[in-house]
């Protein structure tokens, strides 16, 4: 029956399987998870992408044996905050960062591995009431945090050993950030989406707030995943837990929006929605690319190709143990789908 | 160039943006 469970359903029109199981993981000693990732990792001159699991107290780094098994190469033991989210760094290696906290991000902290005492340690890099945190290229982290009445919104530049070298604090709008993106093919350019369901945009090297565009009340808690400059507008990839149902287009667990920053106008591109016959809301998901995946209120995991505005892949929930964690890797179509019970299975998506 | 719904559009919106919102 577990088997049973591994494999994806052929949705209808689909003429093959395009998720396949490759491998599985379970920490033994783990019954929480809280979150998964997948990181480059340096160890005797080899680069291998492993994988990182969470459970409230403790993170364990994976690395990657010959058959498909997996081999835990190490493990941070936390203290008394829960974690609460592994914040991905793209193009870095040796460096996994974690959020930690109660209901809300208190602390930021990097685990990492100090070739100079030959040892794996871990350093605080922000603390205070974190609202949203997002690694950005080039080792750079961006956050919104309160205090007072004041918000922060802040990018930290990270090095290779884990310091901070650099700090730059952004104009910040007057609602609260929720998520952040970075805009595809723009260095300089950030997008993030706020508490009253707006979307703001900032320059990353003069720290301005370009423009805010609202984009209405239809999808509230509207959380940005992705976003990308094309023809003069902007494109957002959007993800909405509490849309309302309707007959054209279902439940949408994500939706892409144009914007024109100049006017601040908008403009729903795509839905993203379960096909007829499957049930489920969007609980929490990942965008990479033209892929989006989610897990639903039905413990399925559903994955969508956004340019073809349609749903490719289901993975149904087990009787017994359902899907609660899924996060592309950060290399290839590689998919990480977790369970409550700390197992982690490794699909490949084509 | 324009978009009857969402407005005239220009695809340096970025750099145009940039130097008119406040440093």
């Amino acid at each position: 029956t577990e088997a049973e469970q591994l494999t994806p359903v052929l949705l209808d029109g689909l003429r093959e399987e395009n998720l396949q199981f490759v491998s599985k993981l379970k920490d033994s000693s783990s019954s929480c998870a809280v979150d998964v990732s997948s990181v480059w990792w340096e160890a005797a001159g080899c680069r291998k992408l492993c994988v990182v699991t969470a459970c409230e107290s403790s993170v364990s780094l994976w690395k990657p044996l010959a058959l498909d098994h997996w081999e835990k190469v190490y493990t941070w033991q936390l203290g008394e905050i829960p974690v609460i989210q592994i914040v991905p760094l793209p193009d870095t290696c040796n460096l996994v960062c974690i959020a930690l906290g109660n209901l809300e991000i208190g602390e930021i902290r990097l685990l990492l591995y100090s070739s100079e005492n030959n040892s794996f340690k871990q350093s605080v890099v922000k603390t205070g009431n974190i609202k949203a945190v997002l690694g950005l290229k080039d080792g750079r982290l961006v956050s919104s945090s309160r205090a007072m009445q004041e918000q922060q919104v802040e990018i930290v530049s990270l090095s290779e050993t884990g310091r901070c070298k650099d700090r730059l604090t952004l104009m910040p709008p007057e609602e609260t950030v929720l998520a952040f993106a970075e805009v595809e093919g723009m260095r300089d350019a950030l997008v993030g989406t706020t508490a009253v369901n707006s979307v703001a945009v900032w320059n990353l090297k003069t720290g301005q707030l370009l423009k805010k565009m609202h984009m209405g009340y239809s999808y509230p808690a509207s959380i940005c995943h992705r976003a990308y400059s094309d023809s003069g507008l902007l494109f957002v990839v959007l993800s909405h837990p509490h849309a309302k149902e309707s007959e054209s287009c279902g439940n949408p667990a994500f939706r892409v929006v144009a914007f024109n920053p100049k006017t601040a106008r908008s403009a729903g591109v795509m839905f993203s929605s379960l096909p007829p016959g499957h049930a489920g809301r969007y609980v929490e998901g990942e965008v990479k690319d033209a892929w989006a995946a989610a897990v639903l209120t039905s413990g399925a995991i559903a994955v969508w190709d956004l340019l073809l505005g349609c749903c490719t892949a289901l993975l149904p929930p087990g009787s017994d143990n359902r899907w609660t964690l899924v996060r592309w890797s950060a290399a290839g179509a590689g998919l990480l789908a977790g369970r409550a019970d700390g197992s982690v299975c490794v699909y490949r998506y084509a | 160039c324009s978009d009857s719904d969402l407005g005239p559009v220009s695809l340096d919106w970025f750099e145009e943006l940039s130097s008119e919102a406040p440093p």
